[in-house]
């Protein structure tokens, strides 16, 4: 389904977001 | 307990909703936090993403047929869109300002995982107004809803040819009953089968299971009971009343199965104890 995919890749595009701010406050912790 | 009750959702949610929490533990061990990167280019790609649910979203409500559907995709449309917002703020804030404590806040509060929320579903809902993954997991438990309808309008397509049982009283309407009855049985338990392996919730998958052996055990059972009714009247034999109440048995037995699939279809993971009730 369409509305599945598009999803999909919302979420693909959140992760990679949130991989880049988690990556940066790690090396502090 | 799962958080999301079917594998598909799981899979779309899941790895992001880690991800988030991942950050959220980091953010309140480091209050201070780090310096953060530009992450201007990574929120726009959410941004493109998002544009493009919107769209897709739109479509699928022109064309659908479901009018809850088209009720609830705008409200999860929209949300998604305010969420995608709020992270080109944070992003925005946090490239002015790499060690903006807002910036920050506003990012975990963007993306924060709907765990929290799907566990104890009235938990401060102002908190999680502007999370992508709150908006997208709304988004995709009314298309999956909607999809559940389309299954369960196919039970009801079984129960209204049920109806029809005791106005068959010749072998030809039999034949005629099975020829009709057959190809939406057999569409029923084959999208019920399929809906119970995509479940996430152990529970529900068996009761699930267990209801379509019964049905599956129980239709060549009616179809013999309402040819030895027919059999009974035609000959006049003093086995019509029983015959009949057989047949009538096995009819209120069948349809009671398939409205406890439409019972166990509609529900969720949260419904956990009111089932095992």
């Amino acid at each position: 389904e369409q509305i599945l995919e598009a999803a999909k890749s919302i979420m693909n595009a959140a992760s990679a977001l949130i991989k880049g701010a988690t990556a940066a406050q790690k090396e502090l912790v | 307990m799962p958080v999301f009750h079917t594998k598909t959702i799981e899979s779309i949610l899941e790895p992001v909703a880690q991800q988030v929490s991942r950050l959220v533990i980091l953010h309140e061990e480091a209050e201070d936090g780090n310096l953060m990167p530009d992450l201007s280019r990574p929120v726009q790609a959410v941004k493109i993403a998002v544009d493009n649910l919107i769209k897709v979203g739109n479509e699928t409500c022109s064309v659908s047929n479901d009018d809850l559907l088209r009720k609830d995709l705008p409200v999860a449309l929209r949300r998604v869109e305010q969420s995608s917002m709020f992270l080109i703020d944070a992003a925005s804030l946090l490239k002015q300002d790499p060690y903006s404590v807002e910036g920050r806040k506003m990012l975990i509060e963007g993306a924060r995982a709907s765990k929290v929320q799907a566990i104890v579903p009235f938990i401060k809902k102002s908190r999680i107004r502007h999370c992508i993954l709150q908006g997208v997991s709304a988004l995709l438990l009314a298309f999956d809803e909607s999809e559940v309808r389309k299954i369960i309008e196919i039970c009801r397509d079984v129960l209204e040819q049920l109806a029809l049982v005791e106005s068959v009283e010749l072998i030809e309407q039999l034949v005629a009953f099975v020829k009709n009855l057959s190809p939406i049985l057999s569409r029923m338990t084959k999208e019920v089968d399929l809906r119970e392996k995509e479940l996430t919730h152990q529970i529900h998958r068996q009761l699930l299971s267990r209801l379509l052996e019964q049905v599956k055990n129980l239709t060549p059972a009616l179809i013999s009971g309402m040819k030895v009714y027919i059999t009974a009247k035609m000959t006049g034999g003093h086995t019509i009343v029983e015959s009949q109440e057989n047949r009538d048995f096995i009819i209120g037995k069948l349809s009671d199965e398939i409205h406890e699939i439409i019972r166990i279809l509609q529900l969720t993971a949260f419904d956990d104890e009111e089932t095992w009730e």
